[in-house]
């Protein structure tokens, strides 16, 4: 769901 | 998100609000080490850029402001409000060695050459290595507050609970990012052996004494 350089950790 | 991620951010909140508290309360910045404070304020600033053109979620937009305001404001109270109890005799660690290698890196080793990859990949490096001074100032000390102690033991334990966050998203068969994973160990391995002192000494009510 997350493209590949979406980062979705703080 | 997951548990150990959840209670991994809430350590991390807990440890900068210890910090907060403590040098709020005692009006004084004694044994801290405002070189890490400033390392710790970097690494936000670097990685939470994005917060102004990436929405994620409300948690994530929330614990970033979060964390860029309690790191910015306890360099002010280090830096400005409590100046004078700030001990700059025993915060010496070289800073610049611990920076100039994170920025070589991210611009050798990285995911993507973007100017937001770059800074993203260079906060990991960074924020690997930003409890040295501390560390380093309470070895030169000799010893820790036991407040100190608890803080450092939150700080580090966020990192790992990260490290169970990154097993359980291996299971799941998730999407996970190498270069934080290696850099995630080599930071929880820097708190080695602070944990093992905590959990012998600080536990059982005695002071924490690092090996000068």
């Amino acid at each position: 769901q997350y493209e590949q350089h979406e980062h979705d950790e703080l | 998100m997951n548990i150990f991620r959840l209670l991994g951010d809430l350590s991390h909140l807990l440890a900068i609000i210890i910090l907060l508290l403590k040098i709020w309360n005692s009006r004084s910045c004694a044994g801290i080490s405002g070189r890490s404070q400033f390392l710790f304020a970097i690494v936000f600033t670097a990685r939470y850029l994005d917060l102004f053109f990436t929405f994620i979620s409300l948690y994530n937009t929330v614990m970033k402001i979060v964390f860029l305001a309690t790191s910015y404001g306890t360099l002010y109270l280090m830096y400005i409000k409590f100046k004078a109890t700030y001990d700059s005799n025993h915060d010496t660690f070289r800073i610049e060695f611990l920076i100039l290698p994170a920025i070589a890196l991210a611009l050798l080793i990285n995911e993507e050459f973007t100017v937001i990859e770059i800074l993203w990949t260079f906060s990991i490096y960074l924020e690997s290595v930003a409890i040295l001074p501390q560390l380093f100032m309470v070895s030169k000390t000799g010893e820790a507050e036991s407040i100190t102690s608890h803080y450092l033991f939150a700080l580090g334990s966020y990192r790992a609970l990260y490290i169970l966050n990154w097993i359980y998203r291996w299971f799941l068969t998730e999407k996970l990012n190498a270069i934080a994973i290696v850099a995630g160990i080599v930071q929880t391995i820097l708190y080695c052996d602070f944990f093992y002192l905590y959990l012998t000494k600080v536990l059982k009510g005695k002071k924490l004494q690092l090996p000068a």
